[in-house]
């Protein structure tokens, strides 16, 4: 009746402390998403620098965070990542989730001293994580 | 009943794998295909840092190869793409000895023959020779007169076991020719042709005397000082070897049309020796194609 339709009408839509960008958000990005972080090793850290001249600092960079469960184009997921998050929420659990991990490397020039007291400068493939991926 | 058997199977191989010790597992590969990185970085997981001990190398190799590593790589360490695509290893090594032979004679501009032994124990089997040079590098830039050079360099081959049949020695001289600049920093002289066999059939303790006549444009009075140009060339040189890792974990560039193979980077077919003094940019051999060989 009227009373009840004027009385509903005047209670606000949302709580006051009620934010909607961060509601929103839950939506549009997922918390901590999957992506690339930094790590800067230093090799004194592993006291390698005895015999790793260079580069002084090393940083190999590494995936973290969460997958959304229809991973598609954006990170380059085969279809499979799908299928497995599937598995994981309708059928049996015990099948993980799709995992974040690297998807390209870039690599590293390292001079070092040997034990003969020669000096050797290399190419290393794949010692620096440039892209992650949901698999 | 197929998957309880399956999951059956892998704990026990589960079960087997926790007993065995860690490194059964992982094989260290054997001394000649050793990567680099993978057995210190093994050595760590299993049983902390690598301390093997070293010998230090020598302070001017060490400056060559950081100006080398400057050249051919970022600050980070990422490689640079202004290097040949053909190697992604270079190696120095400095005589373990060496021994002067015959005196020379100043007034013909003959330098007393150096004997020099390297040991490449560290070239592993995966490791293919590409080009090797001779360096001699200078403590700080030297001014001396230009000069005309010839090296004069044999390898020698190592004494034989009185068992084996006596074989007259084998050893190869070649002279190649080269004009001192003021200036210089260091000078490299190509010995790929001959060194190419040798690593290539394993050969991993080379043995040379190397000596030089030199004509300077002034005359030297018979009891002149030896000229700074002499006292630098009876320091000892070290070894380059630029070679191609061909194993798994190297760096493989793929070979991109826009880099032109340079002369500097194949080595001479004619099997004759080129010398070519270089200055500041030594570690780039693109600037050596521009002398003349």
């Amino acid at each position: 009746d009227q009373e009840t339709v004027s009385s509903e009408l005047k209670k606000p839509l949302v709580p006051a402390s009620f934010n909607l960008s961060e509601y929103f958000k839950q939506f549009l990005f997922p918390q901590n998403e999957c992506e690339l972080h930094d790590f800067r090793l230093s090799f004194s850290q592993l006291k390698w620098d005895i015999w790793i001249v260079a580069p002084r600092k090393y940083n190999p960079r590494y995936c973290k965070g969460d997958c959304p469960r229809a991973a598609g184009h954006r990170y380059g997921s085969p279809v499979h990542t799908m299928v497995q998050n599937v598995i994981h929420e309708k059928l049996d659990p015990s099948v993980p989730r799709s995992s974040c991990v690297p998807a390209k490397y870039s690599p590293l020039s390292v001079l070092t001293i040997e034990t003969d007291g020669s000096i050797a400068y290399k190419e290393y493939e794949d010692m620096i994580a440039t892209q992650c991926t949901c698999r | 009943s197929q998957a309880s058997s399956g999951e059956a199977q892998i704990a026990a191989s589960a079960a087997l794998e926790s007993e065995a010790q860690p490194w059964s597992l992982l094989q260290p590969l054997d001394e000649r295909h050793r990567s680099g990185l993978l057995s210190p970085l093994l050595k760590v997981l299993y049983d902390g840092p690598d301390g093997a001990p070293r010998l230090q190398p020598e302070a001017r190799a060490l400056r060559y190869m950081k100006r080398l590593y400057k050249a051919y790589a970022t600050k980070e360490g990422i490689p640079k793409s202004n290097r040949s695509p053909l190697y992604n290893t270079i190696r120095l090594f400095t005589p373990c000895a060496q021994h002067k032979q015959a005196p020379g004679d100043q007034a013909t501009g003959t330098l007393p023959s150096v004997d020099l032994l390297f040991n490449l124990d560290r070239v592993t089997a995966v490791e293919h020779l590409l080009k090797s040079v001779l360096l001699y590098t200078f403590s700080n830039s030297v001014a001396f007169p230009s000069a005309k050079c010839v090296c004069n360099l044999v390898i020698k081959e190592p004494e034989l076991s009185s068992k084996t049949l006596p074989k007259a020695p084998n050893s190869f001289t070649v002279n190649s020719q080269f004009e001192f600049r003021k200036k210089y920093k260091w000078i490299e002289i190509d010995v790929t042709a001959l060194l190419q066999p040798l690593v290539a059939s394993n050969r991993r303790s080379i043995h040379m005397s190397v000596n030089f006549t030199c004509l300077t444009a002034q005359p030297q009075r018979p009891s002149a000082q030896k000229s700074p140009l002499h006292t630098t060339l009876l320091v000892p040189p070290s070894l380059l070897l630029y070679l191609n890792d061909t194993s798994a974990e190297a760096y493989h560039r793929r070979y991109s049309h826009h880099h032109k193979r340079r002369p500097s980077q194949v080595p001479d077919q004619k099997g004759g020796l080129s010398a070519y003094p270089t200055g500041e940019e030594a570690a780039e051999p693109v600037r050596a194609s521009r002398h003349r060989r």
